[in-house]
């Protein structure tokens, strides 16, 4: 899966996800990327998320969508939301995987809890991250 | 006045990424693609093109790309054949578009914003998708031609492996469960 979020001059943010989906899939099954709040979701108001992992808990527990609604109604950081969803709630659910997170003022959150997510963002400085593992 | 702030994040997937079996140059492969893609994007944001523009040619550059399973890499389905997905979302709007289940969009993403710029609905699912996609002028092509060997041996190492254990999504507890 790949995916993409970003802040444009205009101060909007979007969200966008690609998939191949899962090895050996059977019977149509799709996953959380093209579920609008599971794999993929935006709002000015709070975040843009992009959503990699194991989709069956991405829509089950409406990831993109939850860590967007965390900042929205609970004033939490981006940071703080989106490692409560992925370090904690999937976690606790059993569900692996990562996401990446931009809010409106350009803020970036990439957490996953597998052994890695490859991964890379510039932020507002123009600041470039590239990475693959934890460290 | 200085320029309005842009920025940029993205992923080319999450698993089992295993140290042991990276080699420097498979690692330097994935970097560069990486960097690649998200460089164009910020370029492309820098030059006040709009967010889903951004969004879309950069995810095209991964989706081109046999290392992530998007487009030209993705993985098989049971069957030997390939079923993309995609989806955006703009937070401004809250408009989104997204398809799922297609074998012969060129560019699943490229789909997913003329779902949201140009249809009334949301999503789209498979032949559907794939006729709405034609309709409107998007690259057709064959299945094949997101095929990689790699992948394929995925393939067949997840069959082998459910062959073992039981039928059904129950066995598959190895890295293909990963989207």
């Amino acid at each position: 899966t790949v995916g993409a979020v970003v802040l444009d001059s205009e101060g909007n943010i979007v969200a966008g996800t690609s998939t191949g989906g899962m090895t050996a899939k059977r019977y149509g099954r799709i996953g959380d990327s093209p579920v609008i709040g599971a794999g993929t979701y935006a709002d000015n108001e709070s975040c843009a998320v992009s959503a990699t992992g194991h989709g069956e808990y991405f829509i089950r527990y409406n990831v993109a969508a939850d860590i967007c609604a965390r900042m929205k109604y609970q004033g939490l950081s981006l940071s703080d939301a989106a490692n409560t969803v992925v370090n904690d709630v999937l976690v606790k659910a059993g569900g692996d995987g990562g996401v990446i997170a931009i809010d409106a003022k350009g803020n970036v959150a990439m957490p996953f809890n597998s052994a890695g997510m490859y991964r890379a963002s510039i932020d507002v400085n123009g600041n470039v991250k590239v990475a693959i593992y934890k460290d | 006045q200085g320029k309005p702030p842009v920025a940029i994040a993205i992923h080319g997937g999450a698993g089992t990424i295993l140290k042991s079996s990276m080699t420097p140059e498979k690692e330097a492969d994935y970097k560069k693609v990486l960097t690649h893609a998200v460089k164009h994007g910020y370029t492309l944001l820098q030059k006040g093109e709009k967010g889903e523009v951004a969004v879309v040619e950069t995810i095209k550059i991964l989706e081109s790309s046999p290392l992530f399973n998007a487009g030209i890499g993705a993985v098989y389905t049971f069957d030997g054949e390939h079923e993309l997905d995609a989806s955006i979302m703009h937070g401004g709007s809250k408009n989104a578009g997204a398809v799922a289940g297609v074998k012969t969009i060129r560019s699943p993403i490229e789909a997913a914003l003329m779902v949201m710029n140009e249809s009334p609905h949301v999503m789209l699912s498979g032949k559907g998708a794939e006729d709405y996609a034609k309709e409107n002028g998007l690259e057709q092509v064959d299945n094949s031609v997101f095929d990689t060997e790699f992948r394929k041996q995925a393939l067949d190492k997840a069959k082998a492996r459910m062959q073992q254990v039981s039928n059904g999504y129950g066995s598959q507890q190895g890295n293909e469960r990963f989207g």
